[in-house]
């Protein structure tokens, strides 16, 4: 089962 | 005062369309240097980031740093009124809540205004750093567009793998299986029909495919699309705006459970 990621996991805010 | 104008408003139309799907609306920061907007999808798996350099407009006039929350719905909606050559004037007051958009035919015989309400939207921002990427695929940005659309039709993810001899597409769902290997042009008439591929490193990502559907809008504006990849990071897909810019997709990558 694949699941998504989001892009918080890779680039931070701000 | 901001006021920028391009020749060849039909540009502005297709980066409207470019970017509507994934995000409805955005704030677009106006500098000196130019336009730029980054926006992220409402489930902040894909985001976009858009840059049109101040030196590609006809005139370009900004006095004070400003952030304009827009409808990308709505403005792609009077953009669709305007003429396939006309000239695009943006516009916006001091103290105004209001965009405006004039169009102009290329005789110069017909003139038209719009306005657009300004929205106050609030904008998350990411930092996202320069990437040495592992892999590098340029190709035809139409082949591009008919590869998501055919693996769509098999499946919710497609697989990327890029070998320094090629690429190949894959997708698997209900229906079957299939994938479409593109080898490395060796010698092609034309630059934009080439596909090339730089590589450090072997790289295989899972995407969702609904998601670089929507980048595909984007399409119209570039003969050719980059793909930049490397694994456990996010697919970066690049379109050129002719000289003036660029729209950066970048996509989250799927990971097995």
């Amino acid at each position: 089962k694949q699941q998504q990621q989001t892009l918080s996991s890779f680039y931070h805010y701000g | 005062m901001f006021e920028a104008r391009l020749a060849q408003g039909s540009i502005f139309a297709k980066v409207i369309e470019g970017l509507r799907e994934l995000v409805t609306e955005a704030t677009w920061e106006c500098s000196g240097n130019g336009i730029t907007l980054q926006a992220m999808d409402s489930s902040h798996v894909a985001l976009v980031s858009l840059v049109l350099r101040s030196d590609g407009f006809e005139t370009y006039r900004c006095d004070r740093n400003m952030s304009l929350g827009i409808s990308l719905t709505s403005m792609s909606k009077v953009l669709k009124m305007m003429g396939k050559d006309d000239t695009l004037t943006i516009r916006v007051n001091d103290d105004s809540d209001a965009i405006v958009l004039s169009m102009e035919s290329q005789n110069q015989e017909e003139f038209a205004e719009y306005e657009l309400r300004l929205m106050d939207l609030d904008s998350e921002h990411l930092g996202i750093p320069d990437t040495d990427y592992s892999c590098v695929v340029k190709m035809p940005s139409t082949k591009f567009s008919r590869i998501c659309r055919d693996m769509a039709i098999l499946g919710d993810s497609v697989t990327i793998c890029s070998t320094k001899d090629g690429v190949k597409f894959g997708a698997k769902g209900d229906v079957g299986q299939g994938s479409i290997r593109l080898n490395q042009s060796t010698n092609v008439d034309k630059e934009e029909d080439a596909v090339s591929i730089e590589l450090r490193e072997a790289v295989a990502l899972t995407f969702a495919v609904r998601y670089l559907n929507m980048f595909c809008k984007a399409a119209p504006l570039s003969n050719q699309v980059n793909l930049s990849m490397s694994e456990d990071t996010p697919l970066m897909c690049e379109f050129k705006v002719g000289d003036m810019g660029h729209i950066r997709f970048y996509l989250a990558p799927k990971i097995e459970d």
